[in-house]
């Protein structure tokens, strides 16, 4: 089980540090606001009240074990910035910044954060292809239980084809894309006489459950 | 090209409204903040600047054309009720709100909006899904240029397996799952055994001319 840091119980933080600690880890959420952080206290590991832009208050925590923190303050710029810096000068090696604009974006993506997330946007552009084609389906929330994975291909289906290794039948996944590194190409649903190399990478989609067993087996 | 109405241009409101423009709709874009106004106005079809509370500024536009309105205010819940309830008055039949906290999300379904977004929430937990395991593709992003359709079972596909269809190596598309409707059954990634029943909605992913011609083959 993984440690995360988040910064900032606004909807964002709130809804992604419930949802890591109903999935078993370890939530450590932190926000200025002491109602936030009173309501949120059940619903993980520890909440703190603190200024994240303090680097004092950074530097006081025990980070050396937390895999990936994540940082949604909102409204604020600077504030959401300063936070940003203070991890990654205590040796944070994974975070992940909520966007406030576009402007924060590019600053994010200069500062190094390894992941920038911008919901609204992402989701008004999925919104405007769906009322552009009303046959789409949102497909955020029908993927309960199931996801998209990568996965490098399993020795005993290097050299063969989509046909002979018939995933779909015997584990229950999809292919919905394969890889390839050399020249480095995507193709969306690979035909049945894609024949699988070593170096191709396959974009499965299925159940936890048969996803999980095509990582083990 | 259909005619939309979008209200409130923060960030979801704003990027949804040049992305429709973008693809050849009719956008109408309203905020009460003249800057986002002027800001937009080169972006959609036409932009003005007006309180959406107020029954007369709504009552005053011409919306009999209008597909569907987008209420994207922030900050405020009953600005934003206010705004909904101004745009059923006036008729419109269909009501995209972007929610701003859980409880404002309870009142627009009470108030029978269409369809209510909750980005920062629905964003929050497939992060939360893809720090759980890291292997989840973000699959949002690459979905540019596909999409996932429901259709209704072709006449030459009822009463035929999917092995006989073939779909994926005649249109490039796969079947993700079948809604069964009889008793209503969701079923993820079928054999190719399955049989197809004229009451069988498909769900399916391709390209979107995959796609487009399995809708009008
Ligand atoms: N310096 C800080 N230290 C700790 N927490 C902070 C600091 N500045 C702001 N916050 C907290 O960040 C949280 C999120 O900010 P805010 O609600 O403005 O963002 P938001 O982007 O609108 O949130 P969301 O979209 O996730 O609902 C707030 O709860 C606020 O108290
Ligand atoms: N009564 C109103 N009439 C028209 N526009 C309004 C009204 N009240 C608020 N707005 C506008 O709604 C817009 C969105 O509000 P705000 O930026 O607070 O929301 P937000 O949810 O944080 O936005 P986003 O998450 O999309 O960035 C603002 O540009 C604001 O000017």
């Amino acid at each position: 089980m993984k440690q995360f840091l988040v910064i900032g119980l606004g909807n964002f933080g709130y809804h992604l540090a419930i949802r890591l600690y109903e999935k078993g880890h370890d939530v450590l959420a932190l926000d200025k606001n002491s109602d936030l952080v009173q309501n949120i206290k059940d619903h993980v590991t520890q909440a703190i009240v603190a200024d994240a832009t303090d680097p004092k208050t950074i530097s006081s925590l025990d980070l050396k074990d937390i895999d990936s923190a994540i940082v949604s303050i909102g409204s604020n710029l600077s504030n959401s910035i300063l936070a940003v810096l203070n991890l990654q000068e205590s040796g944070i090696r994974h975070i992940v910044a909520k966007a406030i604009n576009d402007p924060h974006m590019r600053i994010l993506e200069k500062l190094g954060v390894q992941e920038i997330s911008f919901p609204e946007k992402d989701i008004a552009i999925s919104t405007a292809e769906r009322l552009h084609n009303p046959n789409l389906i949102d497909f955020l929330p029908f993927m309960e239980g199931y996801g998209i994975i990568e996965l490098t291909v399993p020795d005993r289906f290097i050299g063969k084809s989509l046909r002979e290794i018939n995933l779909t039948n015997r584990y229950g996944v999809q292919i919905v894309a394969i890889k390839e590194m050399v020249p480095e190409k995507l193709h969306f649903i690979p035909k049945a006489d894609f024949v699988l190399k070593n170096s191709d990478i396959l974009i499965l989609f299925g159940s936890d459950k048969g996803l999980g067993k095509m990582k083990t087996d």
